[in-house]
């Protein structure tokens, strides 16, 4: 309005010695400004609630969202989105003032729905909103499931997939009408099953390696290995399955290990920082895949496991307790996405890092 | 931020489609789940 005034109705400008004609029309330009700032976010916070609002109806219809690449998407591959990342880690990390902390924890909390209750420390100790982010839970706050046969959730978060995972070229739905391999999402591991009937109980047991095993045709085990008892077929077979977590920023962002497991490697894909809300998942080929993401793999009771902690946008970084020295989301010497990634092995000889059902291993940062 | 959790977990011996498998997610899609909470059971037979 104050543009458009001042457009309509030119007067000339006001001298250091004369004027004070325009001071008036100038007066109105800074809270012109800032009611249109308050008024667009204001309409695009009700349009993403109206959208939020929808997705939620359709999903309780039981109408699932298809895949759907859109501009937004298109345009945010241009986005320097890693280093915005880090900005926002830096701004996050920054001290604020005790007197103020309470005030924008709470905001943060009624915004994103956490639960204050549940902190380990007064709102006042936590120094930034980073530190806030990643705090820790007070005793007994989160009960591990004991049964001996089961296997507990590693993050506070929404179910997004689960399911098994069959035949070779095990895929993973990202969204009805897309996925992903989940080779492409752990790397080329030693220790990935990849018998296509899931029975895959001696790579367990048996110090076979991948490059053995190829070298070996289906015809040759089996005129060179007559069937014979075996106590160990009298066990079940076992089939590959997942599950995917989405954690919302206002969740609980720390990471426990889901069973009593031996974690032999670490993987560290470095790669873009795409958000990992609802809609990117809809509109963004290959989400999970091309995000940075720590891979962690070992064995637990029933044979392979494996855990991506794949970042995002705002939560950029991902912290391991069982390897403090790994830093992530660091500037990129290469400009090109497609670097290979980084490994480390947890001991030799297959003893790694154990950890018990429960136990925190990692976080996931701010920037 | 998102975790995806690959493990393996008993099936069924004798069949292998859906309804015989052993391992059971007891969570469904949507469901909000907290650390420590049951993902999963299986039953030895």
């Amino acid at each position: 309005t104050s543009f458009a005034k001042k457009f309509q109705t030119p007067q000339p400008r006001a001298s250091i010695n004369g004027g004070g004609g325009n001071s008036q029309g100038d007066s109105y330009l800074v809270p012109g400004a800032t009611v249109a700032t308050i008024l667009m976010l204001g309409v695009l916070h009700a349009r993403r609630l109206y959208d939020d609002k929808m997705t939620e109806e359709k999903r309780e219809k039981g109408i699932e969202l298809e895949f759907q690449p859109d501009v937004k998407a298109t345009f945010l591959r241009l986005l320097p989105l890693r280093s915005m990342s880090r900005c926002w880690g830096y701004l996050t990390n920054m001290e604020i003032p005790v007197w103020l902390r309470p005030h924008i924890y709470k905001a943060w909390a009624r915004a994103f729905h956490s639960n204050l209750e549940e902190a380990a420390l007064p709102l006042d100790e936590y120094a930034s909103l980073r530190d806030f982010f990643i705090r820790t839970l007070k005793e007994g706050s989160r009960p591990i499931d004991a049964g001996p046969q089961c296997l507990v959730s590693p993050v506070d978060g929404t179910v997004l997939r689960f399911g098994e995972l069959k035949g070779a070229g095990a895929m993973i739905e990202q969204v009805k009408g897309f996925s992903y391999s989940v080779f492409s999402l752990l790397g080329a591991s030693p220790f990935l099953p990849t018998s296509a009937d899931g029975d895959v109980q001696e790579e367990h047991s048996e110090s076979i390696t991948t490059t053995e095993k190829s070298n070996k045709s289906w015809w040759r085990v089996s005129l060179a290995s007559p069937k014979v008892w075996d106590p160990t077929s009298s066990r079940p077979k076992r089939g590959l399955f997942y599950c995917v977590v989405y954690l919302k920023p206002g969740d609980y962002h720390r990471i426990h290990s889901p069973a009593d497991w031996n974690i032999l490697l670490r993987r560290h894909f470095s790669g873009r920082l795409y958000p990992l809300n609802e809609r990117a998942t809809r509109t963004i080929r290959n989400l999970y895949i091309e995000n940075e993401r720590v891979i962690l793999e070992g064995l637990w009771q029933e044979g392979f496991m494996a855990l991506a902690a794949i970042g995002a946008t705002n939560i950029g970084s991902i912290e391991l307790f069982i390897e403090p020295e790994l830093h992530t989301n660091r500037p990129r010497k290469k400009f090109l996405h497609s670097e290979p990634p980084e490994e480390r092995v947890y001991g030799c000889e297959g003893v790694g890092r154990m950890l018990k059902k429960g136990d925190e291993l990692g976080a996931f940062n701010m920037g | 931020s998102t975790v995806v959790l690959v493990f393996q977990a008993p099936i069924s011996k004798l069949h292998e489609d859906e309804s015989s498998q052993e391992f059971r997610f007891c969570v469904r899609r949507g469901d909000r789940i907290r650390v420590g909470e049951a993902l999963g059971r299986w039953h030895s037979s």
